[in-house]
Parts: C-alpha cells; sequence; structure tokens
C-alpha cells in the first residue's frame, strides 16, 4: 500500500459535529448496556484520532469524560431525559475510551473501555460544607439500612417478594443522624406476605426489577425508615450476553447483566 | 500586529481542537 505521509489519521476538532455524533453513539452503547449503577452523561471530549478501515470506512478512537446520572442503569428513562448528579450530590465521573466505526454513515462501537471514580471529599466540600458524602457500600450502616428498607417494602407490599440486586449509592447523614440508601430490587416467584425463608425464592424468567431510595433515620426511641420504590416494567428473557471476545464495556459498576428494557416502555408507578 | 515584508505572520490564534467543551461541570 502507498506510504500516507503524516501520521496515517486524520485529526478532528473535539468540538466537531461528527466528533461529537461519534462520542454520543458510545455514550449509548454504554448506557444500553450497563448492567449496574447509572446511566452516564456526555460531559467532555477528550482527544480524538480518525484512521482509514480498510476497505471502507473510518474509526474514531476517542477519549471521552462522562458524569454519572440520577438513573439506575435499568431505569427505562431515556438517558437523554436523566439530570446529570449534581456535584452536592457527590458527582461521579467516567474516563472512557471507544473504538468507534463509521461506516454509510453509521456509527458502531468496536471497542469501549471505561473506568467510574466518586469526585473527591474536597471537591463537595467546596461547594457544600455540610452535604453527606458517599459511603462505602459495606459500612455496616448502610447494609443496615438497606435490609430495614427492603423488609419494610415487602412487608407493605401485598405482590411479589421483592429480593436485593445491588447497593447502588449510599450516604451516612450527619444531622439529623441519618442513612441513606440507593438500592436495586428484583421480583422473585414468592409471595410477599408468605415468605418464611427467602433463600427460597427465585427471580422471575422474565426479570422484573425495581429501584428504592431510603432514608432510615436514629430516633430516641429506635429508628424510622422511609421507602420509596419505583418497579420498572417486566423485562422480556434476554439472550446470553456476547461472551466471544467481542469487546463488552468494562462496566462502571461490579457486574454484568441483561440489557436495559425498550426506552418506550411505561414505567410502573413509584410503590411507597 | 503588521508583519515585515517576507516575514511570515501567524494567521491569528490557533484553534486547540481538544479537549472539547465542558457540557456539564469537570470534576
Amino acid at each position: 500500500a502507498p506510504h500516507i505521509p503524516g501520521p496515517g489519521y486524520r485529526e478532528l476538532n473535539c468540538d466537531d459535529p461528527e466528533t461529537e455524533q461519534a462520542a454520543l453513539a458510545a455514550v449509548d452503547y454504554i448506557n444500553s448496556n450497563l448492567l449496574r449503577g447509572y446511566k452516564h452523561a456526555l460531559n467532555q471530549i477528550d482527544k480524538v484520532k480518525v484512521w482509514p478501515r480498510r476497505p471502507t470506512g473510518e474509526v474514531f478512537e476517542i477519549e471521552i469524560d462522562t458524569l454519572e446520572t440520577t438513573c439506575y442503569a435499568l431505569d427505562p428513562t431515556p438517558a437523554a431525559n436523566c439530570s446529570v448528579r449534581k456535584l452536592e450530590q457527590h458527582a461521579v465521573e467516567g474516563d472512557c475510551d471507544f473504538h468507534v466505526l463509521k461506516q454509510d454513515g453509521q456509527f458502531s462501537v468496536l471497542f469501549a473501555k471505561c473506568d467510574s471514580s466518586p469526585d473527591s471529599a474536597e471537591d463537595v466540600r467546596k461547594v457544600c460544607p455540610d452535604c453527606p458524602l458517599l459511603a462505602p457500600l459495606n459500612d455496616s450502616r448502610v447494609a443496615h439500612a438497606v435490609e430495614a428498607a427492603l423488609a419494610a417494602f415487602n412487608a407493605r407490599n401485598n405482590g411479589s417478594y421483592y429480593q436485593l440486586v445491588e447497593v447502588a449509592r449510599a450516604q451516612i447523614v450527619p444531622l439529623p443522624v441519618s442513612t441513606y440508601v440507593e438500592f436495586a430490587v428484583a421480583a422473585t416467584d414468592c409471595v410477599a406476605n408468605e415468605v418464611t425463608d427467602p433463600a427460597n425464592c427465585n427471580l422471575l424468567a422474565e426479570k422484573q426489577y425495581g429501584f428504592c431510595k431510603s432514608t432510615l433515620t436514629q430516633k430516641v426511641a429506635g429508628e424510622d425508615v422511609a421507602v420509596t420504590c419505583t418497579v420498572f416494567p417486566t423485562q422480556p428473557v434476554l439472550p446470553q450476553l456476547l461472551t466471544d471476545g467481542t469487546n463488552v464495556p468494562t462496566p462502571m459498576v461490579a457486574s454484568a447483566g441483561p440489557a436495559s428494557p425498550p426506552a418506550a416502555a411505561v414505567m410502573v408507578g413509584p410503590m411507597v | 500586529g503588521v508583519g515585515q515584508p517576507g516575514v511570515a505572520v501567524p494567521a491569528g490564534p490557533v484553534v486547540r481542537p481538544c479537549p472539547g467543551r465542558i457540557r456539564h461541570f469537570k470534576i
């Protein structure tokens, strides 16, 4: 092949519309393959190189920064409608590398790798000296708050027994002394008010996930639990995720599971 | 500035292509 003078790739401006299209396709890919944690939004395009690809098309080698939104990964709300978590809520940033193929005007992700990290405590303190910080998810107060909230939710729920899927976020609030938690649940084949041993309950084949937010407040004579769960529409039984070496993103969160439900799905209202 | 004849004058500020604009905030 004739030697192509120069670096072999073309430079593009990071704010070029074509670059932005590639970056948005990449973030859509992440959000539709995220299995735990929260959806992310594009925040800044750091670098881009465009390599020619034989026989046709181009590959965008792109580095982007994202910010966590307040929508859980399996929430059917379109990511574009999800608010970016504010600095004072202890924001979380994603750093992602992608290879995005552009062919016949279409963008498709060939490779994705993302890592996420919370903002520093100092930065949160700068914007809000009294705001609570993210707490370690294995903190005993967090585990207790989730357990109490899930028990309260199931106790008032006359349908399926819901079991914990993951604790997504937690904060220890200094005043009033309380623990704030956000966690994901899934319906099982047990009836909530008949469960004797939750270990005998199994997730439904058609997954029905929910997302709960709860505050456990310490009182003089005990503790108060306030919990609100939003149950998402059932998910069709999904084929096993690609595992034949296709580069699925290094999840920003711990583990993998089914892709998020179709965005058109109508959400079941919040259940308190 | 007025360039001396025969001296190359920079064609104005070079637009730094990357990193691009920040859409929300930087942490």
